[in-house]
This record gives C-alpha cells, sequence and structure tokens, in this order.
C-alpha cells in the first residue's frame, strides 16, 4: 500500500491511498496477476455510513468486510491503514484472542469504530495510538486544519512512533525499505515533483499512477478531500511491464 | 529505458485524472449503511447486490487453500472458526452473522475474509 497526506499552499488538505493485497496468494501465469488481487478488485465498494439519514463517515471497502481500511469522517479527518509485517504478527494476537486474553483490538474494528465514534483529528488520533492491537499496523491521519497529517506506527500493543506529516508504503520510514520493494522513493521523487502549489487530488492520482507505486496488487485507488468531504476511488489494473508488488 | 526493467521505474506520471486508459479498470459502485438499523441487516443490500457477481466464498477458499491445498485448513475454516464468532466485539460479530446470512457464504468464511489482516501480518 502507498498512503499519502498532503497539503496545497492554500492550506488544503488531500489524503490519498492505493490498496495492495494479495501477495503470494496465488499467481496467474497465464494472465500475469495474483488471484487474490483480481477476485477482490469486483467486491470494492464505497459506503456511506449514516444516522438519522445524515453521513457519519464514508469509506472505501470490501463487500462482505465490516471493518475499515480506508474513510473519511467529512469535516474532521481522513483515515487509512497501511499492513505493517512483524514476527510479533497479528497470528499471536489471534492465539491470545482464543486462550482468553482479549484486552486487544482488532486492527480493522478499531479504524471503523474510530471513523464512526470520534469527532476530531486530536480524538482519532488518541484513540488510534493508544489502544492495543492484536496485529501491528501503520495509521495514516490527516486532520481539517494546516499540518495535521501523521503516520502512526503500531507494534501490538505499543505506538513506536508518530511522525507527523508523509507518505508512508509497508516499511518503517526510519528504515530502508526493502530494496526489492521500493515504492517510498519514486512516490516522494513525484510528490517533491509535483511542488505543494500543485497538490490537488488529480496530481495525487498522477503520484499513485507511476509504476511502481501502482503495481500488480494494487486494488483500488482512494482520493479524500476532508474539507469538502469528498471521497473517491478508482478500481486499478497495472499493465505489463508492471511490478509483482 | 528504466520502465522496461525491474522494478520498471516510470518517469512520474501527469495528466491521469480523470482515470482513463488501461490502468483504471472502473468506478466504485456507492452503497448505503444504515446504521439505525439492527447490525445483523445493515449489509443485506450490499450482499444482495454483490453475491451473485462474486462469491466471497471463493475467496475464502482461495485464501485457506494458498496454505494448506489439501482442504483441511477449509474444514477447519467452516467447523471452528464460527465458535470464535461470539467473542468478537458487538456490532462486528452481528454484522459478519448478517453477512453470512444475506449471501449464503458458511458463516467460518466471512469470519476469516473479515480477520485476514490479523492472519497475514507476519
Amino acid at each position: 500500500c502507498t498512503s499519502v497526506v498532503a497539503e496545497d499552499s492554500n492550506g488544503h488538505l488531500f489524503h490519498a491511498r492505493n490498496l495492495d493485497f494479495g501477495l503470494f496468494m496465488g499467481w496467474d501465469v497465464r494472465n500475469k496477476s495474483w488471484l487474490m488481487t483480481e477476485k477482490l478488485r469486483p467486491l470494492v465498494v464505497n459506503v456511506d455510513f449514516q444516522r438519522n439519514n445524515k453521513t457519519v463517515f464514508k469509506s472505501t471497502s470490501f463487500a462482505g468486510y465490516v471493518g475499515m481500511l480506508t474513510g473519511i469522517h467529512p469535516h474532521a479527518f481522513t483515515l487509512t491503514m497501511n499492513e505493517r509485517f512483524s514476527l510479533d504478527g497479528g497470528y499471536i494476537g489471534i492465539m491470545e484472542w482464543i486462550l482468553g486474553k482479549r484486552d486487544g483490538m482488532w486492527m480493522s474494528f478499531l479504524t471503523r469504530s474510530v471513523l464512526e465514534n470520534a469527532t476530531s483529528y486530536e480524538e482519532a488520533k488518541q484513540k488510534l495510538s493508544q489502544t492495543k492491537l492484536l496485529a501491528p499496523a501503520y495509521f495514516i491521519l490527516g486532520g481539517n486544519q494546516t499540518g495535521q497529517g501523521c503516520v502512526i506506527t503500531r507494534s501490538r500493543v505499543l505506538s513506536l512512533d508518530i511522525w507527523e506529516w508523509s507518505l508512508t508504503t509497508n516499511y518503517d520510514h526510519w528504515k530502508e525499505p526493502l530494496f526489492l520493494d521500493d515504492r517510498r522513493t519514486p512516490a516522494m521523487k513525484c510528490m517533491n515533483q509535483t511542488t505543494r502549489a500543485n497538490i490537488s487530488p488529480k496530481t495525487l492520482y498522477d503520484v499513485l499512477s507511476t509504476k511502481p507505486v501502482l503495481n500488480k496488487l494494487t486494488t483500488y485507488t482512494t482520493l479524500m478531500d476532508v474539507s469538502e468531504g469528498r471521497l473517491e476511488s478508482y478500481i486499478r489494473d497495472c499493465p505489463d511491464p508492471c511490478m509483482p508488488w | 529505458r528504466p520502465q522496461f526493467v525491474p522494478p520498471y521505474t516510470e518517469e512520474c506520471r501527469s495528466g491521469m485524472y480523470p482515470p482513463k486508459g488501461p490502468t483504471f479498470k472502473g468506478a466504485v459502485t456507492w452503497y448505503t449503511v444504515n446504521l439505525d438499523l439492527p447490525p445483523a441487516k445493515r449489509w443485506t443490500d450490499v450482499m444482495s447486490d454483490k453475491k451473485d457477481d462474486v462469491s466471497v466464498s471463493s475467496r475464502g477458499k482461495n485464501l485457506a487453500n494458498a496454505f494448506v491445498p489439501s482442504g483441511k485448513l477449509l474444514d477447519i475454516v467452516d467447523r471452528d472458526l464460527p465458535l470464535l464468532l461470539d467473542t468478537l466485539p458487538f456490532p462486528f460479530n452481528e454484522e459478519i452473522r448478517g453477512i453470512s446470512a444475506a449471501s449464503g457464504v458458511p458463516l467460518g468464511e466471512v469470519l476469516l475474509f473479515n480477520i485476514f489482516y490479523e492472519v497475514f501480518t507476519a
């Protein structure tokens, strides 16, 4: 995955993401694509969650999946989650849960709960950084005021780091990404080339359409504008030549 | 040219929006989920619309069979995983139950689909 929170020169905040999923879950040799990614694409839906006929939050999700990976609480904050791989991973959290230790929260349920119940950037940041989880994760949070954007790097128990303002893929920002999977450098290069004056949903879509930021695992691209309360999503494909991840 | 050798890094793209061309496979459909409804009923419309096009079941099976091709893992998913459902927090457990009922997909497979993130972070 690649997530970006960016601000234009007028202080207008935008949040965009590519959701990449399906690595090593079957490779279709004939079509040169990941089986799981292909099966997920038709399931992508945009959902407007309403209470009393009013929008509470909007999300891009998968039909049948009740947690959230991408969403906007209009006029308050935007949130995306990127996968964080660790030996102390979610399977340990699940084992603990089965054995009766249930003080952690399922990651996607926390994300949905925050989108549904938090009413400000600060409240969302506090919940995402302090709630004990079953699995490690990166939470990318954008606010509605200038300077409000951060990447929260989570282990299952702790908030390891809160990095104000930037772009993240699936690696800790203080470490070099795996040399075979460096989407951060090209994405950063394109963001720098775009310049702050030209930041918009249109230019963020351009960044997320540049290979290898766009790759064979990319299922959808979502663009969010917090002050307009707007979320738009597009199902993606990456024709050859294209990196498998 | 660098875009023809791995990792196929391109010059930064421009003019891609509005989405079109070979990297765009379609717009995403909007649905409304009414949070005033009982949790088991909230996803009925979405699942009614999607169940004929795409089987969530095949996704669960692929997921399980990718790791244990014999199908034994899927047996466990169908037989034992639903026991976990009642331990999940409300309203998510009820929503998952509703999705299974609306789609006809076994409960264990819907549950596996909903916890795949936790399973695959190793």
